[in-house]
């Protein structure tokens, strides 16, 4: 059974995305099969990947709502380990959707079950939108952690006791086995009073839960989408690409010394 | 009667609620009336004026469900003509609750027509949440234009198209005066090709909607809304301050070249 791990924070522009697409591409390039579930409306992490918007019929929309089974959401990426279940267009109606869906909070992971023989993969990244809502809930319920992308700015800082308590009464009512995989820093400028003291305060709460890892701004993190590749395939060499695999390698030792 | 300027984009992080709150400040400091309205559930526009989450029990969520009259819910900010709706806790669960709602995008005009008598001020400004959902519907229907932050970067872009289809949707069913008011670069650094590729494109499709006043990255901006100020009030010397300043004088020009 793969460790299914929902990249999640309800602050825009934290650096999921970036996150579970590199993170993802790293573990794959360790050897490691992964599939990267999109479930923001956005389409963000399926265009990282090369699938642009529009590009598929049937998606993630399509295996919550159960017309189509996991297998035929399921695409190929550049890397041989790496798969991906794009956002098709319908995902946009989705948050209303399920609103009136019986067991609204568990279809993701009632599609998951389903395909249980098949889920042939170590690791399975879901990226979410920026929300607390019904899509990012599915993820919560289907998740075994929850990876916490941040940025060390105040309105980052603000928003991380929503998503803990969340969380919580997720883990209390849902899924108990739902444990939070750690904190990334991104965009991080250690340079900044700002960032010292975000990241000050974090520890103090989350302790060795924050991953010693920190990425750092880096242009190529943010060209390599609009070539829909993951950084390590548009520049190996830089600084971004280092420090996810990196992040991958910190992520593996800290699963294996468990 | 209040121009009503919605400041939206559903991607995540682009300079929303900075915008919102500095540019309501620098309205301010120009004599305009302005109301700032938070109806971002993180609470974000709130904090950054001294009013963080929990501080109130009624605002947007108890206006925009007819709980409360609008006089009930404004309060006062340290700019004597800047005034605040902030957002109150139940705003997390507005989303769901909406949907089973008759009239459920309009219920925000609703509240603000029922209060036309007291609508006091040159300038309502309304800071909308990272997503195209029932709250921003509402901030669509109830405005009169508007004001898209974007940051120049690849999936800033790919977000603009699923936003002015849903405003050209809006227009076309619900508010036939909804209009963009401009597109403003926000933590724009010049120097990359990057940036200079996205302002291209946007360039070509919007043409002068596009403000001629960026937003430069300024530490000043993300460090203001720890102190519960706008960043005029934090450090009027800041880059940051200027820009908003500048941006607030380039809106005034171009209202009234109309
Ligand atoms: N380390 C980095 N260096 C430079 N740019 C970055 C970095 N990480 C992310 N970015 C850029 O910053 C922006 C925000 O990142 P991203 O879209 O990954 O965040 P997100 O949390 O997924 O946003 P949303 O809330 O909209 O889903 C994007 O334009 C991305 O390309
Ligand atoms: N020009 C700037 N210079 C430096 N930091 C900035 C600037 N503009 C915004 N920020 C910081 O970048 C982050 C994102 O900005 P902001 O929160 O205003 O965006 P938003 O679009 O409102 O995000 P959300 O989608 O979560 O509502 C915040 O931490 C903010 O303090
Ligand atoms: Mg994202
Ligand atoms: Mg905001």
């Amino acid at each position: 059974r793969p460790r299914i791990v929902a990249v999640s924070n309800q602050k825009g522009g934290e650096g999921k995305t970036t996150t579970a697409v590199n993170l993802a591409a790293s573990l794959a390039a360790a050897e490691r099969k992964v599939l990267l579930v999109d479930l923001d409306p956005q389409g963000n992490a399926s265009s990282a990947v090369g699938y642009p918007r529009g590009h598929v019929d049937k998606g993630t929309y399509e295996l919550m709502l159960g017309a189509a089974p996991l297998k035929d959401v399921v695409h190929p990426t550049e890397l041989p380990t790496l798969q991906v279940v794009p956002a098709s267009a319908d995902l946009t109606g989705a948050e209303i959707e399920l609103v009136g869906v019986h067991g609204r909070e568990s279809v993701l992971r009632v599609a998951l079950d389903r395909a249980e023989a098949e889920l042939d993969w170590d690791f399975v990244i879901l990226d979410c939108p920026p929300s607390l809502g019904l899509i990012t809930l599915n993820a919560l319920v289907a998740a075994d952690t929850v990876l916490i992308p941040m940025q060390a700015k105040y309105f980052s800082l603000e928003g991380l006791g929503a998503l803990t308590g969340t969380i919580d009464r997720v883990r209390a009512a849902l899924n108990p086995r739902l444990a939070i995989e750690g904190i990334v820093f991104c965009m991080f400028d250690r340079r900044t009073n700002l960032a010292q003291q975000v990241v000050a305060e974090v520890r103090q709460h989350f302790a060795d839960k924050v991953f010693a890892t920190a990425i750092p701004p880096n242009v190529r993190l943010s060209e390599s989408p609009s070539h829909g590749k993951p950084v390590l395939l548009y520049d190996i060499e830089s600084k971004g690409a280092r420090a996810y695999l990196d992040l991958a390698q910190e992520l593996l030792s800290r699963i294996e010394a468990r």
